[in-house]
């Protein structure tokens, strides 16, 4: 079965395109099939890879308005990993968008009829809003991934990301649930920090078996430490694995891999 | 004569909000008459400058939507200090403006209609995207100040934010300029950080004396270093000067206050 993954954070510069980009491609290392999709019209993801897109090739725009299907716009990087790579064209795909009728399903319509390409597991990348791309993706996805940036600002916009995860369960996708909070950037030396992990944990194990979307969500022990060869990697076109395997960034990254999958037994 | 300043970069998380709060506060208690506006759904500068709008109360919404003036929705926090505020309502008013002959100028028509608040700057925080506010933003500014995050997805949005200037000076704001960039959360030990600066110091230098909207803009000498007390501040609802004036973040904002004066005399 697939298992699709909306990485979706509306504050700014929390670690969503990292924690794609380098999650994405270490658990393809790790031999199971990967699809990423770059639903961002800044196109990041695309960008962090080093992929560039030809001319008048198809990307994840045609896939939203229904003129291609999933296949026909990916990149093969590697044997078991592809791209559905953005670009500009995308700045204009929301205002065309909420002009037809369903608009909130085109991605899940778009990824539903690609049930040829072969993957295991669906990474979203999605804009820092909660407009209609990432409401594309909630309704699209299994689950979600929150990274988290471990700052006061980072904290606020958390309950209202909640809500809007319980308003697409309820009207769109009830299949929908959090899967997990992951802390980026994270700098252990601060107590800021220490206090949300506390906040966060304390929160999530509080709705431990209620009726909410994120009754069974959990706080990743593996935490990203903040580390400058993380943000020196996408200049390169490379994740952290090709650019510096030795770094902090590839631990940690490789560490949230091997939890992430013991969360997901094989097959 | 009034200036008014869009602080715009759609990357996220790159110092747009926390420059907001402490360089227009840093100008008022330089005895500068100050108007903040906060821009973004996300209610993040009402929140660092620690405001809570009463239910009821007009705030930036209204302004847009013209139900009222500028002067009813302001929030005084000194008296040569005064916040437009947001708050969640802000979510739906893109698609509702969207929807309006003239959505473009929604901002620049309230802030011209609420020409009786005493102010000498009017400073804009603007949501992490090129979209329909941050379009209001740049067509009620006389100048941008561009927040930049010395990293290389950063760095990225930057041509298509210039190309933005340009059309909206082209279209909808003759006297739109770009007035300077800012590093923010500066790292001085990277390469990365260094190779940047050099970047775009050498662009705009080599756009000197040319036709286009960053002909005389500024790479201000003033750098915002990384400093985790402006990442504190925010959640007492105060200031770096209130919070810890002693602190890295207090001096530098300090001194890019003063930079920013030298370049407009009193009066
Ligand atoms: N753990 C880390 N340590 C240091 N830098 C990091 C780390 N993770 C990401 N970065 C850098 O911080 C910046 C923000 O990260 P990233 O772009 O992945 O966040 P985002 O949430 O996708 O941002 P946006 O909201 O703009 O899409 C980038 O320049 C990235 O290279
Ligand atoms: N110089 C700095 N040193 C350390 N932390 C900082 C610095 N400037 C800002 N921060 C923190 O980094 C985070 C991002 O800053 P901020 O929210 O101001 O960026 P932004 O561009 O407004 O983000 P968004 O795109 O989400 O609106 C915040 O948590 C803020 O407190
Ligand atoms: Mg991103
Ligand atoms: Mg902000």
């Amino acid at each position: 079965a697939v298992r699709t993954i909306a990485v979706i954070n509306q504050k700014g510069g929390v670690g969503k395109t990292t924690t794609v980009a380098n999650l994405g491609v270490a658990l393809s290392d790790a031999g199971r099939d990967v699809c990423l999709v770059d639903l961002d019209s800044q196109s990041h993801l695309t960008l962090h890879l080093g992929v560039e897109v030809a001319d008048g090739e198809p990307t994840i725009y045609d896939v939203l308005i229904g003129e291609c299907g999933v296949s026909a716009a990916a990149e093969m990087l590697k044997p078991n990993l592809c791209l559905l790579p953005s670009t500009s064209d995308m700045s204009s795909v929301e205002i065309e968008l909420s002009r037809r009728e369903g608009w909130e399903l085109s991605l899940r319509r778009g990824l539903e009829a690609g049930r040829d390409l072969p993957h295991e597991f669906v990474l979203i990348d999605c804009p820092p809003a909660l407009g209609l791309l990432t409401i594309n993706a909630l309704a699209a996805a299994d689950e979600v991934l929150i990274p988290l940036q471990p700052h006061f600002l980072a904290m606020q916009g958390l309950a209202r990301l909640l809500d809007t995860i319980q308003q697409v369960r309820d009207h769109l996708n009830p299949r929908l649930r959090l899967g997990g909070v992951v802390l980026c950037m994270y700098e252990s030396v601060t107590k800021l920090g220490r206090d949300i992990v506390d906040e966060v944990r304390d929160f999530l194990a509080a709705a431990r078996g209620t009726a909410t979307p994120w009754s069974d969500a959990r706080l990743f022990e593996t935490v990203i430490r903040r580390n400058i060869r993380l943000a020196e990697c996408p200049s390169h076109g490379k994740t952290i694995f090709e650019y510096d395997p030795r770094s902090r960034g590839a631990e940690d990254y490789t560490a949230l891999r091997d939890e992430f999958l013991s969360l997901y037994p094989a097959g």
